[in-house]
């Protein structure tokens, strides 16, 4: 069974990747059934919390855990109580950051993370704010501020 | 690079990109096939980081993330061609799309086994890390990074607590999560806020559930036991999820929203529209048709 979230347009993706020409090109084994953006698996949800992953793997890996902040799937005032929750140690203050000389959201850094907010945008960062999630992921991934 | 997986001419594309891609299969936990597509970096793909993209769900295919969000091609609405995005993420890294687990997407398991966990999801999902380095051995000493979306809050720390206490040598440095499940009764609760903080419940509602969830410092209110409290955080949380609005996006339209709702009339923006512009004369039409051609092109 499909299970198609709620409000979202996946009617192009949908209709592209059963193309058989793209399927073809892609390698796709006949096995496989016909493309949908979600499956309703039988998944048992085993973790209520990500608290103690967060804490083993905070101690090797950078973090960077980013909302945009009209999403109320995941909001992000819940990840923001989260972070603070994991009781890291502070390295700079909650402020802006921009892209060019526009405000693109608020950031706060702690040792070996960094809690970021994109405005405006809804659960898609990288398709709602894409020039954003763009600078905001190259800064990450070069550890830069 | 494993060459027969390479995609050497991918349709609805006017011009090849000139980086290279490829799309086929890692092997995973027991007979699960999982699908990757694997897109190098425009930049300097040797020297530059490995991404794994993963969406969530669970059971939402990382393809969504590839060909509407982050990836170099996005589809036209047409469902046929396709555009390239200034944007994607292998401007500046080498970046995998895996879907996951089996039976999302292309990725399936011959004999149709689906049931699964977060823990093996996390394991099967190492396993198939561990296929993709095999099939691209250059890649092995770049840095790595693990990073995902929505239930990818789960994927994403699981996977990389595996690469953390696993032997297998993948020079991991890093993992990012966007609008992350984190943690399931905080994004819950901390939602009754965000409900109230943009206007969606009103004064009223507001102070009940103060009263009947809150003891002045701290309020429950998914895992309340008061029932007065609880028929108050239901209320809430439908007008969150059930009158229409775009859960994903307060401010978008709700695409094939709940017919009962369906505004026979305008969309957001053009209600919005009405609104700001109403003081002037009646021209409506005229006035704002003209701001939507505008707005499609300003940044």
């Amino acid at each position: 069974l499909g299970v198609v979230p709620p409000c979202i347009n996946v009617t192009g993706v949908t209709a592209y990747l059963n193309l058989p020409a793209v399927r073809k090109a892609l390698h796709i084994a006949e096995e496989a059934t016909a493309w949908e953006i979600c499956s309703a698996l039988p998944y048992k949800t085993i973790y209520a919390t990500m608290y103690d992953t967060y804490k083993s793997i905070l101690t090797q890996y950078r973090g960077l855990v980013y909302n945009g902040d009209t999403d109320m799937a995941c909001n992000f005032l819940g990840d923001e109580w989260f972070i603070e929750s994991l009781n890291l140690k502070q390295k700079t203050d909650r402020a802006p950051w921009k892209l060019g000389d526009q405000i693109a959201g608020f950031v706060k850094e702690f040792e070996g993370l960094s809690l970021v907010t994109v405005k405006g945008s809804g659960h898609m960062v990288p398709q709602e704010r894409p020039a954003q999630a763009l600078k905001m992921i190259t800064s990450f991934l070069q550890n830069k501020p | 690079a494993y060459a027969p997986d390479e995609v050497t001419n991918l349709p609805g594309l006017k011009t090849q990109p000139t980086f290279r891609h490829y799309s086929g299969y890692l092997n995973a936990s027991g007979e699960d096939r999982l699908h990757y597509w694997f897109v190098e970096s425009e930049n300097d793909p040797a020297n530059d980081p490995v991404v794994l993209w993963m969406n969530g769900g669970p059971g939402c295919s990382s393809m969504d993330g590839m060909l509407s969000e982050l990836g170099p091609f996005h589809v036209n609405n047409d469902g046929q061609s396709l555009y390239m995005n200034e944007f994607s993420w292998n401007k500046v890294a080498n970046v995998i799309f895996l879907e996951a687990p089996a039976g999302v997407g292309y990725s399936y398991n011959p004999s149709k086994e689906y049931a699964t966990d977060d823990d093996k999801v996390s394991m099967g999902n190492y396993l198939a890390l561990q296929s993709f380095f095999k099939k691209f051995p250059e890649y092995a000493s770049n840095e790595f990074y693990v990073t995902g979306e929505s239930y990818g809050g789960i994927y994403v720390p699981t996977l990389s607590l595996r690469i953390l206490q696993g032997n297998a040598t993948i020079n991991m440095k890093g993992f990012a999560v966007g609008n992350g499940i984190t943690n399931f009764t905080t994004n819950s609760d901390s939602l009754v806020y965000f409900a109230y903080y943009h206007g969606l419940i009103g004064l009223n509602l507001w102070k009940g559930l103060n009263d009947k969830c809150c003891d002045g410092t701290y309020c429950v209110f998914t895992e309340s036991t008061d029932t007065g409290c609880l028929t108050l955080v239901r209320e809430t949380l439908n007008i969150v999820y059930n009158i229409g609005l775009n859960t994903y996006s307060l401010y978008l339209d709700c695409y094939n929203g709940p017919s009962s709702v369906k505004s026979p009339l305008l969309t957001r923006y053009q209600f919005d529209m009405q609104h700001a512009l109403g003081h002037l004369p009646t021209q409506p039409p005229k006035y704002y048709q003209p701001m939507s051609a505008i707005l499609s092109k300003s940044k």
